[in-house]
């Protein structure tokens, strides 16, 4: 574990807390894209099946759990308890699109053709695109609410500080998973447009405005 | 070398 790693997990774990709560204390999941948060349900789900099979740490296993229940209870409150205030219309982005390419891709190109490791793959490749149809629905609405930016802040930064702990590994542990590394600056990179947004508009004054 | 991917990061 590195300060790169820990700050990365931690800034996950606050962006899925701050989506939860967003939507439970305002009862309403109004410019949240569901399809994104299904697709993230999916991620955890597949790649965290290791759950069942091997133990890595006490942190490792609680922050699984935390994941993937607070995934699966933020797609419940979209899609059921506050299923009227779901903005359906703006949601539109087609997820096949994603999730074909990426499962294709996944049986082509993984480190081991076993259903574990190839479920480890599709997820990792998910996990690259899966916020497209948030920043797409943004996109259509052309604005969204300010703790919507603080979790997509905190859900790019995550997995960029995670590039960093892959650069610490590979420096100090000669640790390097290319799959892991290659997802991970796609995943970054679709995130820049918006970086560049949350930090030059300054908006803690007025929603985000493409 | 470089090790495998071990799995320890989530």
């Amino acid at each position: 574990m590195n300060v790169f790693r820990l700050t990365g997990d931690l800034s996950h774990l606050a962006a899925i807390i701050i989506l939860l709560l967003k939507i439970w204390k305002s009862r309403s999941c109004a410019g949240i894209s569901g399809k994104s948060q299904i697709l993230f349900a999916i991620v955890f789900t597949t790649r965290y099946l290791d759950l069942l099979t091997s133990f890595i740490s006490l942190y490792n296993t609680c922050m699984k759990v935390i994941y993937i229940g607070c995934a699966y209870a933020t797609v419940y409150l979209i899609y059921a308890k506050f299923r009227a205030t779901y903005d359906g219309n703006h949601d539109s982005f087609r997820v096949e699109f994603l999730v074909v390419p990426v499962g294709g891709l996944s049986v082509l190109i993984n480190h081991d053709f076993s259903p574990l490791e190839i479920l480890w793959t599709f997820s990792i490749y998910l996990e690259s695109v899966a916020i497209l149809p948030q920043l797409f629905m943004i996109s259509k609405t052309g604005e969204a609410e300010t703790i919507t930016t603080h979790y997509l802040f905190c859900l790019g930064l995550y997995r960029a500080l995670y590039l960093f702990n892959w650069i610490w590994r590979f420096y100090f542990e000669g640790f390097f998973d290319m799959i892991a590394i290659v997802a991970g600056v796609v995943q970054t990179v679709l995130y820049c447009d918006f970086f560049y947004l949350y930090v030059t508009k300054g908006w803690f004054s007025r929603p985000y405005r493409l | 070398g470089l090790d495998i991917n071990p799995k320890d990061e989530l």
